[in-house]
């Protein structure tokens, strides 16, 4: 079985660095995950 | 070696002999030969597969990515009734016992239909008694009129006739319930003889079998495991709390499964498509059949042009519009972040914990059920089966966050075919189709209150796949 998950995110704005809310997958390709560990994460500006 | 100096020795005699036994020995040696030979090929079929997921495991190892290739095995597996035989494992999983003791419940079920009949009998000889024993009080009742009627010497006799009467009747009453609950035990019993439960006895090792085959964590299970009563009931098991903690950071999506990453990435620049491996790509609205809610790349693009052209704007205004203006445009508010489209693919091993949960807080606004095939949806079926996530059968449920658009769709599998949804217990997944077309649009359903719908929190159980 499989799950696949889509859903919208936070991205960084183009020619602003100072905003840096963009999200960002925290795994790899081939990595074991559990229920509860972080996907990805995005800084909250 | 052994085997074959047997079947020669034999033979040997069989020809001194005059060839008269030679029926009976060769029979006798026929069995344990075709034993002989599948044990063989099972070992040699599994030693093959361990050497190719070696010679994977290796080349992924050294950057190797795999393609697409179809094969006659991905062919066959169209042809074969893929959705009856997964419903028959899952008959199979959850009725392991009835088969091997259907004599026995025979036999028991016959004594508990006596034991049933003899409590009817006591039953009928209880109200028999009981309507004596009306009749005997109405009698007594009678009496004592007459009695108060001839002699009102005695004014102490009718209240004991009746504390008499309150008695035989509350201990009638409390006997008669005692009855009736050996009755439901006996019933319970029976429906226990009868329903598809591993004996007691027996689950500690099949459960064990099944944990060393696909390596599960036995000590997570949330309850010892004499107590599930089947495989199936096992295999969807819940884990003891804190087996699994959320994390608590709240700009973190969450794993909704155990499992393996096969894939992950955005779809901004790639299109509306998901690679399932190199070469072979399914689009994103074939798999959530979505319309309504998911945001086209039109939309995305377009927000991030209104997201960068935004601020050039401002640029643009004039001395004294800005002077003139009100304090909104003075000190505009700042833009709020853009949003991309991600998507990540888990893949669940027959061992995994094979329950969903909640990736984010979020509202599930719509369900669809996809009623399709049962393809395995293993690391070589992704390789060889186009189309594998859109053509089998899968539960989407489509949402927002607060980040804005989130769907999930949960994909089963040959032997994982029936997803069950907690939020809406009565959806039937991998049921017998009376159409012989795959090709069935989606069941929808809205969930109520529109625009709200079910609320579900981080970490929140959602669905589990269940066996067959």
């Amino acid at each position: 079985s499989t799950v696949v998950l889509v859903f919208q995110a936070p991205i960084s704005v183009p020619g602003d660095e100072s905003v840096s809310s963009e999200f960002k997958f925290s795994i790899r390709e081939g990595d074991r995950v559990r229920v509860g560990e972080a996907l990805g994460r995005w800084n909250d500006s | 070696s052994s085997f074959l100096r047997k079947l020669q020795t034999t033979q040997g005699r069989a020809s001194f002999t005059g060839g008269k036994s030679s029926t009976s020995q060769g029979n006798s040696f026929l069995v344990p030969g075709a034993t002989m030979a599948t044990i063989v090929m099972l070992g040699a079929l599994h030693a093959r597969r361990m050497y190719n997921d070696k010679k994977i495991e290796e080349a992924r190892e050294k950057g190797v990515e795999f393609e697409f290739q179809p094969d006659i095995k991905a062919t066959f597996l169209r042809l074969v009734p893929l959705r009856s035989i997964s419903r028959f494992w899952g008959f199979l999983t959850s009725v392991l016992q009835s088969s091997k003791t259907d004599l026995g419940n025979r036999f028991r079920w016959k004594e508990t239909r006596k034991q049933i009949s003899a409590s009817n009998e006591n039953i009928s000889e209880t109200s028999t008694s009981v309507d004596a024993l009306s009749a005997l009080a109405l009698g007594l009742r009678r009496m004592e009129r007459l009695r108060s009627a001839v002699d009102v010497v005695v004014p102490t006799l009718s209240s004991k006739i009746a504390i008499l009467e309150r008695g035989n009747y509350r201990g009638e009453r409390e006997r008669e319930r005692e009855r009736e609950r050996e009755r439901e035990r006996a019933s319970e019993r029976a429906r226990r003889h009868f329903s598809s439960e591993l004996p007691i006895w027996f689950r500690p090792h099949v459960y064990r079998a099944w944990a060393r085959a696909f390596h599960s964590n036995l000590e997570e299970a949330a309850k010892p495991l004499n107590e599930y009563a089947s495989l199936r009931e096992f295999f969807v098991r819940s884990l003891k709390e804190d087996s699994r903690p959320i994390d608590s950071n709240p700009c973190c999506l969450i794993s909704p499964v155990d499992g393996t990453v096969l894939r992950f990435g955005d779809l901004k620049e790639a299109g509306t498509m998901i690679e399932q491996v190199k070469g072979f790509s399914y689009s994103v609205s074939s798999l959530l059949g979505a319309r309504p809610l998911l945001p086209s790349m039109e939309d995305v693009q377009q927000e991030s042009r209104v997201q960068e052209k935004a601020p050039r704007d401002e640029d643009k205004k004039s001395w004294w519009r800005i002077t003139l203006a009100s304090p909104k445009v003075r000190d505009p508010e700042p833009a709020s972040p853009m949003k991309g489209l991600f998507y990540c693919v888990l893949y669940l091993k027959p061992g995994d914990y094979h329950r969903i949960h909640s990736p984010v807080d979020w509202n599930v606004l719509v369900r669809r059920h996809f009623s399709g095939r049962l393809f395995p949806l293993n690391e070589r079926a992704t390789r060889t089966i186009r189309n594998l996530y859109v053509e089998n059968e899968r539960v989407v449920l489509e949402g927002r966050w607060e980040e804005g658009y989130m769907a999930m769709a949960a994909i089963g599998a040959t032997n994982i075919g029936s997803i069950e949804l907690f939020i809406e217990p009565a959806l039937g997944t991998n049921r017998p189709r009376k159409k012989l077309l795959h090709s069935e649009p989606p069941q929808e359903r809205i969930y109520e209150p529109a625009g709200a719908g079910v609320m579900l929190k981080k970490g929140d159980e959602v669905a589990a796949f269940n066996m067959g």
